[in-house]
């Protein structure tokens, strides 16, 4: 008996804990320095490019094959009106401002 | 690819505004 009050009890003690995830947008694809998740993955690939022309669009889908090539525009477009990234011999080429 | 180092200085400057 005692064990069973105690087990019914848990949950309860739980219950207050989720309380706290509403507060920060939630859970694992927390954006970084104000991009989202997809944002910042497209950033980081065109920052690893080794090719001096840049990353493409094409590459960028290979790489991320579980995102949408509509979302990697998207992603890709943001990151050059902020600046992150510019387009060098095409619109599909994309290199890191940073990178140098 | 003179166009190109345009591109990249514009864009050098729209990411130092957004530090700012």
């Amino acid at each position: 008996r005692k064990n069973l009050m105690s087990a019914s009890k848990a949950p309860q003690s739980f219950g207050t804990g989720t309380g706290n995830v509403g507060g920060y947008g939630g859970g694992g694809s927390l954006p970084m320095n104000g991009l989202t998740a997809h944002q910042a993955q497209v950033l980081n690939l065109i920052k690893n490019c080794p090719v001096p022309e840049g990353m493409s669009l094409q590459e960028l889908k290979v790489q991320l094959h579980n995102v949408s090539m509509s979302t990697i525009k998207q992603a890709v477009e943001f990151l050059s009106s902020e600046g992150h990234i510019y387009s060098t011999v095409d619109d599909d080429h994309y290199k890191s401002t940073d990178a140098e | 690819l003179e166009r190109i180092r345009r591109n990249k200085e514009a864009a050098r400057q729209r990411l130092a505004e957004r530090n700012v």
